[in-house]
């Protein structure tokens, strides 16, 4: 465990519960893009399920229990508690259009041929591109309410954080794995637009608007 | 510990 790691997964933790509080609060998912969540969702219990096999740390353990489980709450809260609230015309990002081809890649591109090895591969490379629909939302309403905004920075910021932590154990360690750099990179890169915007609107005080 | 073995990042 590194700094970097520790607050990469803070700022992951962080991400999930501004989520969480943003629905309950506003008793509202607008702004908020279910399929994205329904592929964390799939990210998480794909990525886990080692949870069964190997016991890395105790920290380990209890945060995929706890991204597991607020993911599935997220949803529970969008598909079931405020359906009402849920965008469906807006939130519209066709998902098998993301999870066909990760899967298809995990088949391909992996470090090892078995079914644990190729759901965490896929895992990976869907969580590269799983906060596509939220973006795709957010540009289509051209706005986010800001603690939406919080959500995405701290969410974008963790995975910023986990190439830092690589570059580290690189060093530190030797240790490197290309499939999560390249994955985790992609996945920074998508967040760049909202980083930009964020820092100079959101921090300025103003609201989340993109250029209609 | 080959990092492929054994994922201990989240």
């Amino acid at each position: 465990m590194n700094i970097f790691r520790l607050a990469g997964d803070l700022s992951h933790l962080l991400a999930i519960i501004l989520l969480l509080i943003k629905i309950w609060k506003t008793r509202s998912c607008a702004g908020i893009s279910g399929k994205s969540q329904i592929l964390f969702a799939v990210v998480y219990i794909s990525r886990y399920l080692d949870l069964v096999t190997t016991f890395v740390s105790v920290y380990n353990t209890v945060m995929k229990l706890v991204f597991i489980v607020s993911s599935v709450a997220t949803l529970y809260m969008m598909y079931v508690k405020f359906k009402a609230t849920y965008d469906h015309n807006h939130d519209s990002f066709r998902i098998e259009f993301l999870l066909v081809p990760c899967f298809v890649l995990a088949l391909l591109i992996h470090a090892a041929f078995t079914p644990l090895e190729i759901l965490w591969t896929f895992s990976i490379y869907l969580e590269a591109v799983a906060i596509l629909p939220q973006l795709f939302l957010v540009s289509k309403t051209g706005e986010a309410e800001s603690i939406t905004s919080h959500y995405l920075f701290a969410l974008g910021s963790y995975r910023a954080l986990y190439l830092l932590n690589w570059i580290y154990r690189y060093y530190a360690e030797g240790h490197y794995d290309l499939i999560a750099i390249f994955a985790g990179a992609i996945q920074t890169i998508l967040y760049c637009d909202f980083f930009y915007l964020y820092i100079t609107k959101v921090l300025k005080g103003k609201k989340l608007q993109l250029p209609a | 510990i080959n990092a492929e073995d054994e994922h201990d990042e989240l």
